[in-house]
């Protein structure tokens, strides 16, 4: 079912999206097939099921990738209509890496269910590395996006001002430990410890 | 500002702005949720203190109820000026919960996110009548308890009794083993007056499976439990410290008649049961409850990679080329590997979490009018999409985590923090496998109709595939 389908799949998002249809198409029909299998070999659907289950999970799995992958690239097609041509070629590239992440984490996959080429899985990697390069320049621009006050993320390391070593050092003077120069257990246990009296 | 980050944000190629309405749906969305932060955060000082982590497990629970109380009061201020209401309660809730005001989560949640939409789905006009007002108001708080401590995601198992006494026109409620200790719900500890109970209904002496109670825990007055009830806290967990889970076991304890939720199945005086129309109605607010989990994920794993994106651009370390300065973080391919795609991640379950919901209630408009036609898809489309959101933001925020090295393992970084109430989701509300489990059965047997079936939206590619 995949010879021809998959043509344009490892250059195009729309390509990788049909690849994963039938990735988990295929899953989810191997999982019929090997059930089918057991029970006519004489085994009951439930233990059928259960001996299919690590599969079952993988197909559900493949299925709900396609379903994220496909809403993903649909609504920002839809968006693209509205917005700024910078904000669409941002968006795009985020569909473009997000979606070759998962060809490349899934190429597995990819390998047993579609006719996917050495050559091809190459060129998927080299996408992959120059979305990020494209990506690179907006990276902050990206997370500014999500409009979260310093108050709301209350974290050293992400406020929007970047004072990140001065609010480490303002935390860890908040450790109760840091209250008193000496803790009561420097008499009590270690000096006596250190001067072999224990 | 950092310097670094100021460059970068000099450097970018689109308008910040622009993204950040999208994001939100719209201008006007934009200025709501920028209102509702404006009034959530308006106490702010009385939050500060001593960081959480330097408490008591005791002093963390009362922290957050003296926390939750303020917040949620100004939630109920919200309410009273018409600024929320049922329709959108799930923003400002979910904006609140998702805030760092309750960093560990809150006891009030579920009395939001379960409780009140319990009484919606599943009780009846005057139920809601009777319920709903106090509820919304905060009159009295409740939780949800459906998990034992010996069966959690396969509800046909739970062993907690309802039986109908006719003459007292009461129900018992009776866990009979220590399995059935109810097991896990939010607030249930300390914090709740009400719960709404899930228990195997007996009525006539013939079994007609799991339906809903709502049962006065403690005594509005006193707090004190009530006769019949064990109720307590389970103790320290990984993260959601604050949460206050509780337990509650029943030694033949009564409540009214009426207390059954009784929007679809009915029990009569005399006892008599009345099925409801589909036994699959009682979905709707499992999958709302995943849905809104789907949007928690949103947030967080916004929070956690806005956090690492902006600490990379500010930490530099080692050089790329000898003779250089130490370069930002942010510049090592690797590092963009690891959070670039969380940012991609970030959009692609919004987008999809936004889906979700309009076909939520697209399908709970068909179901008004008698139509189930697309309540199993909605079903195995909430499961999967709640088990991949969280194993994947899960594994983000961890790698959000490992991309800000030692200073990621700080508390105050608020990477363990997050990490903690991410894991956590991947348990609650259906463990992960099981819900993938429930996706495929539906796949399963959507594939075995393949040519004799049209199909639904979400599988429409296996005829096409």
């Amino acid at each position: 079912a995949a010879d021809g389908f998959c043509d344009s799949w490892s250059n195009t998002t729309d390509g990788i999206i049909r690849g994963f249809q039938v990735v988990a198409m295929r899953k989810i029909g191997q999982c019929v097939t090997v059930m089918t299998n057991r029970v006519n070999r004489g085994m009951s659907f439930e233990d059928a099921w259960n001996m299919t289950s690590v599969q079952l999970v993988a197909a559900a799995e493949a299925h709900c990738r396609v379903i994220i992958m496909s809403t993903f690239l649909e609504e920002v097609q839809e968006m693209s209509r509205t917005v700024s041509p910078q904000l669409k070629d941002v968006l795009y590239q985020l569909v473009e890496l997000y979606c070759v992440y998962w060809a490349l984490e899934k190429l597995s996959d990819l390998l047993l269910y579609t006719p996917i080429s050495q050559k091809e899985v190459e060129l998927l990697r080299l996408w992959y590395e120059e979305t990020l390069t494209k990506l690179r320049p907006n990276a902050v621009g990206l997370v500014d996006a999500f409009d979260l006050r310093d108050e709301m993320l209350q974290s050293t390391l992400g406020s929007y001002d970047g004072r990140v070593y001065e609010r480490l050092m303002e935390e860890a003077m908040k450790s109760p430990l840091n209250a008193e120069p000496v803790n009561h257990t420097f008499h009590k246990y270690l000096k006596p410890f250190m001067q072999g009296k224990l | 500002i950092n310097q670094d980050l100021q460059r970068e944000r000099d450097k970018c190629t689109f308008n910040i702005q622009e993204l950040t309405t999208l994001i939100d749906g719209g201008p006007e969305k934009t200025r709501e949720r920028k209102d509702r932060e404006n009034v959530m955060l308006s106490k702010r000082e009385v939050f500060d203190g001593v960081p959480e982590e330097y408490l008591s497990h005791k002093e963390r629970y009362e922290n957050a109820i003296r926390n939750s109380v303020i917040a949620f009061s100004l939630v109920r201020k919200m309410q009273e000026e018409g600024k929320t209401s049922i329709s959108n309660y799930r923003d400002v809730v979910g904006g609140l919960l998702g805030s760092s005001v309750l960093r560990d989560g809150s006891p009030l949640g579920l009395h939001y996110i379960m409780f009140m939409p319990a009484i919606l789905n599943q009780g009846n006009e005057e139920q809601q009548e009777k319920w709903l007002p106090r509820a919304w108001n905060c009159s009295i708080i409740g939780s949800y308890a459906q998990t034992e401590l010996g069966h959690g995601t396969f509800i046909r198992g739970l062993e907690t009794t309802a039986t109908y006494d006719a003459a007292a026109k009461q129900f018992v409620l009776h866990s009979p083993t220590l399995t059935a200790y109810k097991w896990w719900p939010g607030g249930l500890g300390q914090t709740a007056n009400y719960c709404i109970v899930v228990a195997q209904l007996y009525t006539k002496g013939q079994c007609h499976g799991i339906h809903s109670f709502i049962i006065q825990v403690r005594d509005e007055e006193t707090h004190m439990p009530l006769p019949g009830l064990k109720i307590g806290e389970i103790g320290a967990k990984l993260g959601l410290n604050a949460v206050n889970n509780g337990f509650l076991g029943f030694d033949n304890f009564r409540i009214p008649r009426t207390n059954m939720l009784m929007k679809h199945a009915q029990v009569l005086e005399d006892g008599t049961y009345v099925k409801s129309r589909h036994s699959k109605l009682n979905y709707g607010a499992m999958v709302f409850v995943r849905v809104v989990i789907v949007f928690d994920m949103v947030n967080y794993l916004s929070k956690a990679v806005t956090i690492a994106i902006r600490f990379s651009a500010v930490r530099r370390q080692c050089q790329l080329k000898a003779g250089e300065a130490e370069c930002q973080i942010l510049d090592y391919v690797t590092q963009q590997h690891k959070l670039l795609v969380c940012v991609a991640a970030a959009h692609a379950f919004r987008i999809t979490a936004n889906k979700l919901w309009v076909t939520f209630n697209e399908v709970n408009e068909q179901l008004v009018e008698g139509n189930m036609q697309r309540l199993p898809e909605l079903h195995a489309l909430a499961c999967c999409l709640k088990a991949v959101t969280t194993a994947d933001t899960a594994a983000c925020v961890e790698r959000c985590r490992l991309a800000c090295g030692g200073h990621g393992y700080m508390m105050s970084s608020s990477l363990p923090l997050t990490y903690g109430l991410v894991t956590a989701a991947c348990t609650y509300e259906g463990e992960n496998t099981v819900l993938l489990l429930q996706t495929a059965r539906f796949l399963v047997k959507t594939y075995q109709q393949l040519d004799s079936k049209t199909l639904t939206p979400t599988v429409a590619y296996l005829k096409s595939a």
